[in-house]
């Protein structure tokens, strides 16, 4: 029975706004240990999301906030896809990570390549 | 028949040294669209990793180089190791990849989660 996305993916999602200092996120992945951070404007309704790959590649630009890095055309998941098909949708996109939205788009949680390797690495 | 590191790591593998500065680590990760960079000696010999979360939470402090944020205990694995075991490595150590070694500690292949994820992705 493949595992759905609510039962794998993380439900404390750790969102960001899009006028946030780059140097705030920086500060946001070091201390919550993350790599993925949704963006949501003041509705909480998801409008971009940052990376670390982001914010790492911002070195040596002009660049301050997150609107200047962010990526606009989010992929994202619903909680009931099966897993499986999210990792395809990783691979095609070459991304290592989904917010999981509702109908609302609000950020109900996060898959990442990481959650689905484990799932791997589970499997006897 | 569970899949072995060597049939399923990336063998083109670009690593750093440890001199070389955070912007020019950065640079590279940009333009090869890469979140994990091991660090070599000038003989060729793995002695540290960096990643896309070392320099993105490197931003704020007034850290240079990679010998700064490197990680120097690395988490490697072996060409004929499965799959599996290295799922549970990432998990344990809450990693996203791992540098594949040979037993004279010369950087392989690398595989990471996405790598490992895709699987899931492809089985039926
Ligand atoms: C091609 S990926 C490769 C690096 C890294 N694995 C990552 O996902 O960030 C880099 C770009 O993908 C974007 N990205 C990551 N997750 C995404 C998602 N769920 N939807 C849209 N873009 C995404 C990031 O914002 C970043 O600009
Ligand atoms: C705990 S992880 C979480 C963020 C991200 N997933 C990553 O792997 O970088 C962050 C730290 O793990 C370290 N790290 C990543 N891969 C490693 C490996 N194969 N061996 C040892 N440390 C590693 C990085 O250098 C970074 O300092």
């Amino acid at each position: 029975v493949t595992p759905l996305v609510r039962d794998v993916m993380t439900k404390e999602v750790i969102t960001g706004r899009a006028d946030y200092p780059i140097a705030e996120a920086a500060k946001i992945l070091r201390e919550k240990n993350i790599d993925h951070l949704p963006i949501v404007d003041e509705k909480g309704k998801l409008i971009g999301i940052v990376t670390s790959w982001d914010i790492a590649t911002s070195i040596g630009t002009k660049k301050n906030r997150l609107s200047e890095v962010m990526t606009t055309r989010v992929i994202t998941a619903h909680e009931d896809e099966p897993v499986d098909f999210v990792a395809r949708t990783l691979e095609k996109h070459k991304i290592s990570g989904v917010p999981v939205v509702n109908s609302g788009m609000e950020v109900k949680g996060i898959l990442t390549s990481e959650d689905i390797s484990r799932l791997l690495g589970r499997r006897k």
